[in-house]
């Protein structure tokens, strides 16, 4: 042990493990985490040489080895609790991302949230035993956040009860979704959907996009990876055009709006209801927010508290970086505001999962401040987070841009939260459409609730400026 | 009546107060610019475009005020006395940082008095001392596995530089010591000059 960070430790004024517990949610969950994370950590199958030293096409194949190895070993182990999966997937993939995170994250909640329940006893089975791998594609080339703008166009045809996909223009070829290139044999495809001549906006439809067994592209189907990013080396991004590909009517995720054999349309119960799944990740990106800063503040602390420069009084040893206060006031506020993300993040998953709850029974009402919070917090933690990773690399000086530091490989793999799943500051602007809403519901006299309600104090709301 | 309320810079609640205040200013402010727009023009869609940045530091400030509520609320949650008076410290940094980064909304609004803003800079220099000896306690809270973090710089247990060496040497560049280009394009070259 570094006899620097020795010295910090045994001058704690606190026991780590007890906020490990806090962080965690208690002691057992720490004991629990720790055993899931030691299943990857003592199995020799999940090591593999330095991501760093391997090609592009390397790291996907090892990426794709560590995730069908991850499926096999969750199922061996009968790991079927949320949190603990994604603990064991956490220490699998470390700093990178897997080829098949829309899959788990994205394509079987869709069908979860969206399905009816015929076609969640059709699919579920297929999706969690990896018959059928999904992504979920929704932004194209020239469309991304404005989702009323997308161009791939669901057409029903009533003769043969099929719906007719397809990309009519370069712009419209789905663009970016993880998995898509060369992993996934399906993908729930966001299209605006054609009935009896009219246009009814954005629904989902599972749509396959290679053939079982041989993995080749469908005919009308054409599929690839959109090439190397900033990051995300081991993820095949990827494009996706099709050329007036049929599907069967069953194909369209029917939970809300309905297409009836002759193409009658049935309107959803809320139009909010399909954004359950973005709704989700946003949530979910809180979370991340909080890991990253909460990473990337690990590795710039530890090595300020090694690493030793200069001299603060003449003639005396080099003192230890973490000593100057300048470095002290980059990084502390940025240890504080990842803590501060925690406990937002863990807010954000028990808010969502009890107003989902509200409203699969029906109780629609705190769906909008859920969709305004979720987009506001997302777009407010992942700007703030994305800053600070940046911070932290450039508070480790130049050992900070070589990739060993892992700062590199933290910020590329973060910083595209800032613009995907809602661009932050579109979702800043949704959340501003909620809160002005609210405010005129203030001012003709009615009450708010929920996070907002400080709006119905606004005439108390007067500070007065303390005399120091 | 307006209820007169005084920000005690030393105490969590009090400031989140003040961050609501501060988000309620602005919510108001901003709707107030957009009802402005909206009476100069017809369409609602420019009006809202001619208030949008406005609107972002509306949303911005509410956001920043739930993190401040939900951090605060937190700490009456932490059960050892040693572990909740060092996040009443962060807690405490999180929002007077904030406020340093902000200061003309909690000025224009009334909210702290220019003598109060002068406090709070000096008192996030204080906290950044009161951190200090606990900062690598803090970090290894987060419990990251050294094969998680994926550092040489941030391991567990400081070996930095010979471990730095070791990650180099693995490099693919270093699989042979004279990399082949030598012999293809250096060598022929000098030999040519």
């Amino acid at each position: 042990m570094n006899p620097d960070l020795r010295r910090e430790r045994e001058a704690a004024a606190f026991q780590p493990e007890l906020l490990t517990h806090v962080l965690d949610g208690g002691a057992e969950r720490t004991t629990r985490r720790r055993e899931i994370e030691a299943l990857v950590l003592n199995d020799p199958e999940f090591q593999h040489e330095d991501l760093n030293f391997l090609s592009r096409s390397q790291r996907y194949e090892v990426a794709i080895r560590k995730s069908a190895l991850m499926v096999m070993k969750l199922r061996e182990y009968g790991i079927a609790d949320p949190d603990e999966i994604y603990w064991f997937k956490s220490m699998c993939l470390g700093t990178s991302v897997g080829p098949l995170n829309l899959h788990f994250g994205m394509f079987i909640p869709t069908i979860k949230n969206q399905g009816t329940v015929d076609q969640r006893e059709k699919w579920l089975p297929l999706t969690c035993g990896l018959q059928i791998i999904g992504t979920y594609a929704q932004t194209e080339m020239g469309h991304g956040t404005h989702l009323r703008g997308l161009e791939t166009t669901a057409t029903y045809d009533p003769a043969t009860q099929e719906f007719i996909l397809n990309s009519p223009t370069v712009t419209s070829i789905k663009w970016w979704p993880g998995g898509l290139g060369k992993t996934s044999n399906h993908a729930i495809v966001l299209a605006q959907l054609y009935t009896q001549g009219q246009c009814k906006g954005l629904h989902a439809f599972i749509v396959p996009i290679r053939q079982l067994g041989t993995h080749e592209p469908l005919p009308g189907i054409t599929v690839g990876d959109i090439g190397p990013k900033f990051g995300y080396d081991e993820m095949d991004n990827g494009y996706l055009k099709m050329d007036n590909f049929r599907i069967p009517r069953e194909n369209m995720l029917m939970k809300y709006a309905k297409v009836e054999p002759d193409g009658t349309y049935v309107k959803p119960l809320n139009d909010k209801l399909t954004y359950g799944t973005m709704v989700f990740i946003r949530s979910i990106i809180v979370g991340d927010s909080a890991r990253s800063l909460s990473r990337a503040c690990t590795i710039a602390i530890r090595y300020s508290a090694v690493r030793h420069q200069s001299e603060l009084k003449p003639g005396e040893p080099e003192p230890q970086i973490l000593d100057y206060q300048t470095q002290q006031y980059k990084l502390f506020p940025l240890l504080a505001t990842a803590y501060a993300f925690h406990f937002v993040g863990a807010y954000m998953k028990e808010t969502y999962l009890r107003i989902t709850g509200d409203i699969s029974e029906g109780d629609l009402s705190q769906l909008p401040e859920l969709h305004a919070l979720t987009a506001g917090l997302k777009a407010f933690t992942s700007w703030i987070a994305n800053a600070g990773i940046e911070e932290c690399r450039m508070a480790c000086g130049g050992h900070g841009y070589s990739r060993c530091s892992g700062l590199p490989d933290i910020y590329v793999t973060f910083t595209p939260s800032c613009t995907y799943e809602g661009e932050n500051t579109v979702m800043m602007l949704q959340t501003a459409r909620f809160l002005v809403k609210c405010y005129a519901q203030v001012s003709s006299g009615q009450l708010v609730s929920g996070m907002v309600s400080y709006l119905n104090d606004l005439s108390g709301q007067r500070i007065q400026p303390q005399q120091v | 009546a307006a209820r007169p309320t005084t920000v005690h810079i030393n105490d969590p609640a009090s400031l989140v107060e003040a961050y609501k205040v501060r988000a309620s200013r602005l919510v108001e402010a901003a709707a107030k610019n957009l009802q402005g727009e909206l009476n100069r023009r017809e369409s609602k869609e420019d009006a809202w475009n001619r208030t949008s940045v406005d609107l972002v530091r509306a949303s911005e400030a509410h956001c920043h005020y739930v993190v401040v509520k939900l951090f605060t609320a937190k700490l009456s949650e932490i059960s050892d006395a040693a572990v909740r008076a060092i996040m009443t410290s962060l807690c405490l940094l999180y929002a007077l940082h904030g406020i340093s980064k902000h200061t003309g909304d909690f000025l224009q609004g009334g909210i702290l008095t220019d003598a109060q803003v002068t406090q709070v800079y000096q008192q996030v220099k204080d906290l950044l001392a009161v951190i200090r000896p606990n900062a690598v306690a803090l970090v290894d809270s987060f419990d990251f596995h050294d094969s998680h973090l994926g550092s040489v710089l941030g391991r567990y247990d400081g070996n930095i530089y010979e471990n730095m060496f070791e990650w180099a040497k693995k490099s693919p560049l270093n699989k042979t010591e004279v990399h082949e280009s030598f012999h293809k394009h250096l060598k022929p070259m000098q030999a040519k000059l």
